[in-house]
């Protein structure tokens, strides 16, 4: 018996719409006598039905096309399910960043954070403030994302179902920022005299804030998604101890602790993004800081034991009445040698002592690629197939946790993988029935 | 599968995809029609994905038949 028609039907209306946090993403899939049928809240459910449709279909050794009987009821465990790409460290291609998000349609992946700039180099070419991308970028012809490069990129993954969480860090990680805008970073000092080094975002100057609202005016608009990432990780406070106009900013605030200015900067910051309504996503630190922030602030982990494990962080932050995501334990860029995949897999993210309302603050979480040892010629091997681990830990339920399963499985869908252009590392020895050249 | 999903039952029965008249249709009662264009071009990149970019039976490089 042949089946002609996969029909799709959807329940809600919004085809020109972003995905967002609270979208619905279950879907049901009906393959029987009767019927071929995929049913789905929202259009981003279809798609991930589409997803799982195309993974049963197989072929014959005669290349006969066949899909079996079956009935799938699926819906994410997770609402965030993300993969941060650091393209700052080492620039990556357009073309780097489209290919991932294919691959992260293919692992029902959500969310790409995308850390566009950080100390080394600035590639994203700002409208309102172009030379920062003009004096900021390994090369300004080349290494940027014009503002046609980030809507592509938007779009892109918006029809396969993606956000686009843009993280603009600071105050700390801002060195690329300084070359384009003048006296936005403290200059540091040697005794008495400036040593010609900068430092942090100057926390002192209403320039800094008069710069800070017009840049995120340009960010909030040309970003559709409600959240942004600001950061405030790894603030370090050498540069600010050593500057003697912050010196006296700080007897006069009387602030004797440098996590004091950092709250003070980020306050101020975190009001500025608030006025363009948009939400906001940082880092562990702004917490563990004790800076004030909304109570809907998403909180990110991402320290392993420092300054308590990872799973304690959680139950701190969510006793404190914040979301969290989780992404301590998926650093895909630190590797062994041999199945590291499987520590990963292993990862509760809800194994805290804490209330079924205090669980529930944990939205999700992110797999994470920082780019100091990765391009374009080594990221796919290195995210693929080991981001899909965290993405499956992401979806499915709490109960998928058998090992030899998803072996046999990951193995399998490494060879998709393959067969769809994807370099994927293998995760032990075996074999695919097909071995493209194309890869 | 992978993620694996909430729940599959699945047999042994089978059904044959002919990809030359194979396609996705969205449901009448759908609140998405054609021209929504994130399912339109969902139907398009999986269609290539299953079954390649081109015509099916896809042409013999040489022009050659077996």
């Amino acid at each position: 018996v042949s089946k002609d028609v996969l029909v799709v039907s959807v329940v809600t209306e919004g085809c020109n719409e972003f995905p967002m946090l609270e979208s619905l993403e279950n879907y049901t899939l009906t393959i029987d006598d009767d019927q071929c049928l995929l049913a789905a809240s929202t259009i981003w459910g279809a798609l991930r039905g589409l997803e799982t449709f195309s993974q049963l279909v197989w072929t014959s050794a005669e290349g006969t096309f066949f899909i079996n009987k079956t009935s799938i009821k699926d819906f994410p465990r997770f609402s965030h399910r993300g993969l941060l790409l650091d393209t700052s460290r080492h620039y990556l291609p357009l073309s780097s960043i489209l290919d991932t998000l294919d691959v992260m349609a293919y692992n029902k992946l959500n969310v790409f954070h995308w850390h566009l700039v950080d100390d080394p180099s600035f590639p994203y070419d700002s409208i309102t403030f172009p030379e920062l991308a003009r004096k900021g970028s390994y090369n300004p012809v080349t290494h940027i994302y014009t503002a046609q490069d980030v809507k592509e990129v938007i779009e892109y993954a918006r029809l396969r179902g993606i956000r686009v969480l843009a993280e603009f860090d600071t105050p700390g990680h801002t060195l690329s920022w300084g070359p384009g805008v003048p006296g936005l970073l403290t200059p540091c000092y040697s005794g008495t005299q400036p040593s010609g080094d900068f430092g942090p975002v100057n926390p002192i100057l209403n320039s800094t804030y008069k710069f800070m609202s017009s840049f995120f005016l340009e960010i909030s608009s040309v970003f559709p998604d409600f959240y942004l990432h600001l950061g405030g990780d790894e603030v370090d406070f050498t540069c600010w101890r050593s500057n003697p106009d912050i010196q006296a900013f700080m007897k006069k605030k009387g602030f004797d602790d440098f996590r004091q200015l950092e709250s003070f900067y980020i306050q101020m910051l975190l009001d500025i993004v608030s006025a363009y309504e948009k939400g906001y996503v940082v880092w562990q630190e702004v917490f563990d800081n004790k800076v004030k922030v909304r109570p809907d602030t998403i909180v990110q982990v991402w320290r392993d034991k420092k300054p308590v494990t990872y799973m304690e962080e959680v139950e701190l932050v969510t006793k404190a009445g914040f979301r969290v995501l989780l992404s301590a334990p998926w650093y895909l860029n630190h590797i062994t040698y041999g199945a590291d995949w499987k520590d990963m897999y292993k990862v509760e993210p809800l194994d805290f002592e804490g209330s079924p309302e205090e669980k529930a603050l944990v939205i999700g979480g992110e797999a994470c690629m920082w780019g100091e040892w990765v391009d374009s010629t080594n990221l796919v091997p290195r995210l693929w197939p080991r981001g899909g681990v965290v993405a499956e830990r992401l979806w499915s339920s709490n109960l998928t946790t058998n090992l030899d399963f998803a072996e046999t499985r990951l193995s399998h869908f490494r060879c998709l993988l393959l067969r769809r252009g994807v370099q994927a590392e293998p995760i032990g020895v075996g074999y695919c029935e097909q071995e493209f050249e194309e890869t | 599968l992978w993620p694996w999903p909430r729940s599959v039952q699945a047999s042994s029965r089978r059904y044959r995809l002919r990809p030359a008249a194979f396609a996705f249709r969205h449901h009448p009662g759908s609140a998405a029609q054609p021209g929504c264009d994130v399912l339109d071009s969902a139907f398009a990149r999986y269609r290539r994905l299953l079954f390649g970019a081109g015509p099916w039976p896809p042409p013999s490089p040489s022009g050659q038949r077996h």
